[in-house]
């Protein structure tokens, strides 16, 4: 494969942005601030996956961080943490030489770039998983644009996976 | 029209990318 195009990774985040409002979770997710607490993030990979995504691991998640930040890196860190285990209990992959996000500059500072990179960890689990069919579908019926940002960040996610 | 041309070759494009991702072998070996 060729190499993949270089992101850029705010647009990466709002392309993003509006893949995740397809999986239709509780908690709003219209714009970059209301991600960052981590709940709708944690909420969409429950629908990905709710056998390993339990409501046991979900229920670790605070739901009303409100703006205090050092909630809401305990958060993300939990999804983090969830997404790279995932990876490697589930999937059965490594993602090696991937820039992990930074989750303080999330929390504190709403980063895009760095939410970015979450949400592509997340996009990772989803075409990845047992039901990648609907969640590829989905993307398939996306307007084109989104469609272009989303291979990119796939095809640089892959070029980065070890078995 | 090479902009038509243009679109229905991007178009190509992401079909078959998303379409050898469907068809891509899913989860951990054994």
């Amino acid at each position: 494969m060729s190499a993949p195009e270089s992101l850029d990774r705010v647009e990466l985040c709002g392309s993003l942005l509006t893949w995740i409002q397809t999986f239709a979770v509780d908690a709003p997710c219209s714009v970059v601030d209301e991600l960052t607490s981590g709940v709708a993030m944690a909420q969409v990979l429950q629908k990905i996956d709710g056998m390993y995504f339990t409501d046991a691991w979900i229920s670790r998640i605070k739901p009303d961080v409100g703006d205090n930040w050092r909630l809401k890196i305990s958060n993300l860190k939990k999804i983090l943490k969830g997404i790279l285990d995932y990876n490697h209990e589930v999937l059965g992959q490594q993602i090696n030489d991937f820039t992990l996000p930074d989750v303080c500059l999330i929390a504190e500072h709403s980063d895009s770039a760095e939410l970015g990179r979450m949400l592509q960890l997340i996009l990772g689990c989803a075409i990845n998983c047992e039901q990648k069919q609907e969640y590829i579908q989905t993307i398939m019926m996306m307007e084109e644009s989104v469609q272009h940002v989303v291979m990119t960040a796939i095809q640089e996610l892959m070029s980065k996976e070890t078995p | 029209d090479p902009n038509m041309k243009g679109a229905a070759a991007n178009e190509g494009v992401l079909a078959n990318f998303f379409n050898s991702l469907l068809s891509k072998k899913t989860g951990a070996p054994g």
